[in-house]
This record gives structure tokens, C-alpha cells and sequence, in this order.
């Protein structure tokens, strides 16, 4: 089960934190606490468990489910620099 | 559905695997991808074809890092990934997963290749949870069906499909019905023998089984031979023998019905067959425990029922509920009995959805209008049971009393 780290390296892995990137190797990198919770909420609301914004036992047991690694949140293409 | 804003200019896509997992056989991964490949095309005018050389969508069984610099993790966690179109399309397995085929036991390569294909294809993560493609893995379907989402999804990327297919063209209905059209349509009116020969049902009307194929055409089985009805009676030509429509199918089959995936499944015994059409769709028949698990041999009749699109199994005076999608796929709560079902008897022959909504049951020379709405069946004159040969077989004459 996912610890507040596992689920930050989660979160990121899948797109949950927008530009914020975190891998094992860096994983001191700051997160402020309303980000990891905004986080928690989008995978919450996209896996359609309750919203919570905490990693409850409902959000450890959908992070743990097999699942495809392509990001859920791929990007809005608001960072995308004007041409 | 979401687009992730990428997709191919051309329909006609060609796709490669250049390297295959050790636990399966080549031909079975190459049958399978083709498999999931079809999945989109059923929708669409896309057409998959495997290729040497240069090929848009190339297909590889990797471990762990594997020069994309996004490593796979071991069995578990991360299955695959895959690019959109704007960055090649490719599809990633983590070969570290036992993946199978048909089975309930490790990773089902056929329902991940074919959400990994719907990313080479434009597609993003659904939020819906019933979606191919929502990001987690369910774990095995044995009715695998296409969500309307994806279908959505797909043809918002490359249009509905106009080119005829050699397949059926599945039902994408969910299982509900419209009530205003049901009360228009009428029972099926009794009428003359239509030029088919009805003896056999005339004279002994109790039936194997009673299913509507994806096309619409109802057919009733009973031993050896099928007939096809009409909305009144029994169409020309028939009673033929099954095997001439559905080669390797045997007689006296238990049940049947056709799923919302366009697939019509036959039980007899402890075995099952799947067909599209007429034709059979893989290596059957397989063990009704390994397909349809929780659900008994032996069973009596099979309906998918339109107040739930669930599918319902019935044995003596019980019944189950099969719900593909669920894990378990049968609650611990169930068997049940068929009396929850107010006024159907116990021990059924046959039973299936007819064209005007209602769910009909059949036993020994009669049969039951089952209301779904009212979850009951109809209390109306005259009653049920009617008598079959009478009302669906086209018999000349309803016995005395029905």
C-alpha cells in the first residue's frame, strides 16, 4: 500500500500534480500540503471514489489496482506556449 | 471519453510485434492483438493489418527499463502503456506480467491490448468507470463488450463506420428498452402454419431453448433442429438442422442468449459456446465454470434481462445473477429463488427478451409474459401460462382452457 511518498510518486506518475515531477530519485522534492490534497481529489474524482482529499484506505486500495501507465491527465494545453 | 488531441490521417493502419512474450504462444498473441485491433474497428472504417517494415503501430514485450524512460515495475502496478498518435502510436507490455488468454487466472493480454490501442489511437483515460478506457485493469471479462463511451470516443476521432463489415453489426443498446414502443407492438397473433413444418412444436411444444440472434431473428431450438419465427408464426423452411446454421454446435442444447456485445452463447451440460453469427468465435466448447464462474451445469434457461442488462441463470427453483463486469461476476448472496420472480414457476425451459420488451418464460406447453417494469408476470386476460403452439408456433388450434 502507498505511503504519503508512494502516493506523491502516484500522483505524479499518473499527472495528478500538474508540472510538479517526482521519481525515486528526488523524492525530497517540496510538495506543498494543498497540492498533494488537490491531487488526492482529482484521482479521487477520476476514479469516482468519494472526495475526500486524503489518502484513505478507499484511495490506497484504487492506487494499488493493476492499472495502465499512460497519465490520466495528459495535460489541458494551458502551459503550452502562444505561437 | 477524452481525445488527447492527436490522431492518424489515415484509416488504414499497419502494426508490427517485434517482440512476444515467453509464456504464450506466437500465434495466440497474434491472434489476440488482431483480436483487440478489432475491437475499434468495429466501430469505425479503421482496418488493422500486421506488417513487416515500416508499420505505424509497433507492438513489443519489454521488462522493466526499455529506452523509452519509462520503466515497467515487475507483475503488477503498471501493465503497458502506450503513445498517442503524435508520438508514434507504439504499445509497451511489461513482460513481466503472465499475461493470458480466456482465462480468469493472470492478465487478460486481450481487454489491456485493446484500451493500450485505443491510446495509439487518440484516446485518453475515461472517467468512466464501465469504460475499456478507464486506466484500471478489472480483471478478466468472459462477455467483454465495448463501452458507448469508447464507441463515443472512437468515432468522435474517426467517424461511425460506413463500410459493411463481415461481422454483425452489434447492438450498442444497453439493455433498456423503449416503453412507449412496447405498448404499441403486439403479442405475436396467432396464425396458420406458414409453409415451415410447426408438427414437431404442434405436437410436443415444450422447447430446448428460445434466444433473439444480434440481427434480430428469434430462433427456437429443440433437439436436434431449429426453427426461426416470425412476429406470428414460424418462418418457410424450417425446422432445419442447428448444426447447418452454427457448425460444431451440438443438440439439445440448455440455454441461450445473445449478449450485448453481439455474441450468442449456448450452454448444455457443463460446457459453453460463443458464436458471432454463425460463426464460432475461438476454440470451443469451454467449461462453464471457467467462463461463467459461480453459475452452475446443468442449467435450465439463461435471459438477459432488460431491467438491468444483467445476465440470469435458472436451475430447478433457483436463479443467479451474472454480472460480467463485477468481481466476484455472482454475489455470495445468490442462488435465490425463482419465486422472488412473482409468478414464474420453477423449473423453466426456456426464456428471452422478444422485440417488444418483455421477457418471456417458457415451460413444458406453455409460457409466461414477464413484465420487467412491474417486475412481475402480467396479470392479464387471457392468463398465463398461454399455451405456445397456439400463440408462437403458429398451431391451428389453442387447446381448451388457454
Amino acid at each position: 500500500a502507498p505511503s504519503t511518498q508512494g502516493a506523491l510518486l502516484y500522483l505524479s506518475q499518473y499527472g495528478y500534480l500538474g508540472a510538479t515531477h517526482i521519481n525515486k530519485n528526488n523524492s525530497g522534492a517540496l510538495v506543498d500540503e494543498k497540492t498533494f490534497q488537490k491531487g488526492i481529489e482529482d484521482f479521487q474524482m477520476f476514479a469516482g471514489l468519494d472526495i475526500t482529499g486524503k489518502l484513505d484506505a478507499q484511495t490506497i486500495e484504487a492506487m494499488s489496482l493493476p492499472r495502465c501507465g499512460v497519465k490520466d491527465k495528459v495535460g489541458t494545453g494551458d502551459n503550452r506556449a502562444k505561437r | 471519453y477524452a481525445l488527447q488531441g492527436s490522431r492518424w490521417k489515415v484509416k488504414n493502419l499497419k502494426y508490427r510485434i517485434t517482440k512476444y512474450p515467453s509464456n504464450l504462444k506466437r500465434s495466440a498473441v497474434d491472434s489476440t492483438i488482431q483480436k483487440a485491433f478489432n475491437v475499434w474497428s468495429e466501430y469505425t472504417d479503421l482496418t488493422f493489418t500486421p506488417s513487416s517494415g515500416n508499420v505505424h503501430i509497433d507492438i513489443r514485450f519489454e521488462k522493466g527499463e526499455h529506452g523509452d524512460g519509462d520503466p515497467f515495475d515487475g507483475p503488477g502496478g503498471t501493465l503497458a502503456h502506450a503513445y498517442f498518435p503524435v508520438y508514434g502510436g507504439d504499445a509497451h507490455f511489461d513482460a513481466s506480467e503472465r499475461w493470458t488468454v480466456d482465462s480468469y487466472s493472470g492478465t487478460n493480454l486481450f481487454q489491456v491490448a485493446a484500451h493500450e490501442f485505443g491510446h495509439s489511437l487518440g484516446l485518453s483515460h475515461s472517467d468512466v468507470r464501465e469504460a475499456l478506457m478507464a486506466p484500471f485493469y478489472r480483471g478478466y471479462d468472459p462477455v467483454f463488450s465495448l463501452n458507448e463511451d469508447d464507441i463515443y470516443g472512437i468515432q468522435a476521432l474517426y467517424g461511425k463506420k460506413t463500410k459493411k463489415s463481415s461481422r454483425p453489426s452489434y447492438d450498442n443498446d444497453d439493455g433498456d428498452y423503449d416503453e412507449s414502443n412496447v405498448n404499441n407492438r403486439k403479442e405475436p397473433a396467432p396464425k396458420p402454419s406458414s409453409g415451415g413444418s410447426n408438427a414437431d412444436l404442434c405436437k410436443d411444444p415444450k422447447i430446448d431453448t428460445i434466444f433473439t440472434s444480434a440481427d434480430g431473428q428469434t430462433y427456437v431450438f429443440k433437439g436436434d433442429k431449429y426453427w426461426r419465427l416470425t412476429d406470428t408464426s414460424i418462418a418457410p423452411g424450417y425446422p432445419k438442422p442447428i448444426s447447418s446454421n452454427w457448425p460444431g454446435l451440438p443438440g439439445n442444447i440448455d440455454a441461450a442468449f445473445t449478449y450485448k456485445n453481439g455474441k450468442t452463447y449456448f450452454f448444455k451440460g457443463s460446457k459453453y459456446w460463443r458464436y458471432v453469427g454463425s460463426k464460432m468465435d475461438g476454440a470451443y466448447p469451454k467449461e462453464i465454470s471457467a467462463g461463467f464462474t459461480g453459475i452452475p451445469d446443468n442449467i435450465d434457461t439463461a435471459v438477459v434481462w432488460s431491467g438491468n442488462g444483467k445476465i440470469y441463470f435458472y436451475k430447478g427453483t433457483k436463479f443467479w445473477r451474472f454480472d460480467p463486469s463485477a468481481r466476484p461476476p455472482v454475489k455470495s448472496v445468490y442462488p435465490k429463488p425463482i419465486s422472488n420472480w412473482e409468478g414464474l414457476p420453477d423449473n423453466l425451459d426456456a426464456g428471452f427478451q422478444w422485440s417488444n420488451g418483455y421477457t418471456y418464460f417458457f415451460k413444458d406447453n406453455g409460457y409466461y409474459r414477464f413484465n420487467d417494469k412491474a417486475f412481475a408476470v402480467d396479470r392479464v386476460s387471457p392468463a398465463f401460462p398461454r399455451d405456445s403452439r397456439y400463440w408462437w408456433f403458429g398451431c391451428e388450434n389453442a387447446p381448451e382452457g388457454t
